[in-house]
């Protein structure tokens, strides 16, 4: 049944509440035996992080779409915790089938990754909200929601609130949709833009950390021989 | 996730991406 956009925006932010039924943005158990199983325990770092970022999330929530907004602000970063803490648990589980490992101190006391990972549950949260719009990224904006204030949230709005990397970011995209089959297909296209965004754009930012991987690529030498140009 | 283009190979996944293997 085709639906208004407004209808179509209220369906979605049902489905991604009804999809965090934990109602808690605590990690779970299993989440805590992956902590335990570290060989450096990143439990503080990880709860210390998610504070420190809803602050400031919550901050600049409120300078964009109103003072009287920071309640509203509070709320999205509650559901954005909840939905990181949910993938970052399946994304583990993935990891530990494919490499056989239980012990991922490394990744878990990574902070670009979980930057990169909280910074994604917000963007679905946002986009969710606000239907899959892009900020003048050229690709049209959706009727109906996205016309409230806050279609001002839209990426690469994230990438400033959390001083991340688009490069950065980018990694966890892909993993993230395939962590969570529940995604919508208006939000794994939104994603996928994103993920186009970054790739024609952002990542060749002056600052991108994408110059300082090509310049050790460099010094490293020609390694494998490039692959013949295909036909 | 239909028609969203999966490229990360079998040996690829944050723990490579974020030079964490």
């Amino acid at each position: 049944v085709p639906q208004t956009p407004i209808r179509a925006a209220m369906t979605s932010i049902q489905q991604l509440r009804g999809d965090l039924t934990s109602g808690s943005d605590q990690p779970s158990s299993n989440l805590l035996v992956y902590y335990k199983n570290c060989t450096v325990d990143p439990s503080g770092e990880i709860k210390k992080r998610v504070e420190e970022l809803g602050e400031v999330f919550i901050q600049r929530f409120a300078q964009a779409v109103g003072q009287h907004c920071e309640g509203l602000g509070r709320k999205r970063f509650y559901l954005g915790a909840q939905l990181y803490y949910k993938v970052m648990e399946s994304m583990l589980k993935s990891e530990e089938k494919r490499l056989s490992v239980q012990n991922f101190s490394k990744l878990l006391n990574n902070a670009a990754f979980h930057t990169s990972l909280l910074a994604c549950a917000l963007e679905v949260v946002i986009a969710t909200y606000v239907g899959s719009s892009l900020k003048n990224g050229g690709f049209g904006r959706s009727s109906g929601a996205s016309d409230s204030v806050e279609s001002d949230l839209c990426f690469p709005w994230i990438l400033s609130v959390f001083q991340l990397p688009a490069f950065d970011f980018y990694k966890v995209i892909e993993s993230f949709i395939k962590a969570e089959p529940t995604l919508k297909h208006d939000m794994v296209k939104h994603l996928e833009q994103c993920e186009h965004v970054i790739m024609e754009s952002l990542a060749w930012r002056t600052d991108s950390p994408l110059f300082d991987l090509l310049k050790q690529s460099r010094e490293e030498g020609p390694g494998e021989q490039a692959e013949p140009p295909a036909t | 996730s239909q028609d969203y283009h999966f490229g990360l190979e079998d040996h690829e996944g944050v723990s490579e991406l974020f030079d964490c293997d």
